[in-house]
């Protein structure tokens, strides 16, 4: 299990691998990295320590080495299918985001209980009604539902996807979700980081 | 300084003492919160401790007490005004969100590059064209930009930022900025947080 803040620091290294892969370079050295990020150079090498200081080669990393093994310590192989309710402003968001992909996260489909939004496509997935949830839940083995509908509905379909034999809930809702023991709710709060980042850096 | 697991706690406690305030309860006990949340009595009670336990009465804690007291510690009352940067779906749903309000967090206006988009209203926020940024920052004294345009315009996007005197960029988008020591970037990424979930969850 690792801990929060070093598995956010490796989610950036795996924005800049991907970065340098594009631009066509293969090595990069740990001095680099700590100065785009602002951090420590010893916070660096410290991390690649914890894989293994995989790619490590004379003058650096070698980036796809890296890559691969921050992929595999954070468990992008396992990919994990998941369904997105709610398509409004912030589940297309979502849905359109690329790399979630690239994260072991795939999401399979939308659904809604706007008629008007029902059979529209959102990069290369369909926008379901939701009383077609139940029925795809279980032909396709979804375990993960992505929450964002609005605060005042979110209890009454977080019950309906647990009928439905959702076993987690990601809630990006405000509200707190009353659930049984057996279901997992990941609350997802924004505001949790920017406080996070303004008591640290805005005098 | 509070560790970024405690203040991810201390807004969640929030989020049920504004609901327990909305449903007219006055009185809230540490077991109640710990059983919404999933999490252990004694973590509450922690907590709680940092907080000089606020509100405790004979019956557990007073919530309108407890509230305020967790608005205090986390900053609430110093209000930040900020600006979104690109008004797409991420950005529109950040502008309707009213929870960041309760946060500290004050979104002034809304900006875009798309000329469809000027001028149009969004939760009482108006988007305006891009080049009038730079006046703007000046005359409202805003410090925050919320970066929500596409990867492949960050950079140039983030530049601007900074020539029109931006001091921190949260950061939406996959693009990791380069940015010089005066700029803080804080890099928002959802997929951090699902891999803590994931890690810890998922078997
Ligand atoms: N965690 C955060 O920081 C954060 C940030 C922004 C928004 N949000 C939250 O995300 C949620 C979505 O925000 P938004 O701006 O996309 O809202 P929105 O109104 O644009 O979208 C909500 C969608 O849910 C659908 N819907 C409503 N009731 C439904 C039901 N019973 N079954 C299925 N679909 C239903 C609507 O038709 C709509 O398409 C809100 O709860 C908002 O508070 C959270
Ligand atoms: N961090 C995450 O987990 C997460 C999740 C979803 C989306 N995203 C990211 O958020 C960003 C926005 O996503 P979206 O779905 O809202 O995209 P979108 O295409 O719907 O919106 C982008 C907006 O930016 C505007 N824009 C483009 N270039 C601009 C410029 N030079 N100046 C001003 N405005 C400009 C566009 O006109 C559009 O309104 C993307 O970078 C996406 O990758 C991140």
């Amino acid at each position: 299990n690792i801990p929060e803040k070093v598995s956010n620091r490796l989610t950036l290294y795996h924005s800049i691998m991907v970065e340098y892969i594009e631009a066509g370079i293969e090595t990069i050295s740990s001095p680099q990295i700590a100065q785009r990020l602002g951090i420590d150079d010893s916070q660096v090498r410290k991390d690649f320590k914890l894989l293994n200081n995989a790619g490590k080669c004379r003058v650096g990393y070698m980036v796809k080495d890296l890559k691969d093994s921050i992929e595999k310590t954070l468990g992008f192989s396992k990919t994990k299918d998941a369904f997105i309710v709610g398509s409004g402003h912030l589940g297309l968001a979502l849905a359109k985001y690329d790399s979630f992909n690239s994260y072991g996260l795939n999401i399979l489909a939308l659904f809604d209980n706007d008629p008007q939004k029902i059979d529209i496509q959102v990069n290369n997935k369909q926008i379901f009604h939701i009383s077609k949830l139940p029925n795809l839940v279980q032909r396709l083995g979804v375990e993960i539902a992505i929450l964002t509908v609005p605060r005042q509905s979110a209890q009454q379909v977080a019950d309906f996807l647990i009928q439905s034999n959702i076993k987690y809930i990601w809630n990006f809702t405000p509200a707190v979700l009353k659930v049984p023991p057996t279901v997992k709710v990941w609350n997802e709060n924004l505001m949790g980081s920017f406080l996070q980042f303004a008591c640290k850096d805005i005098v």
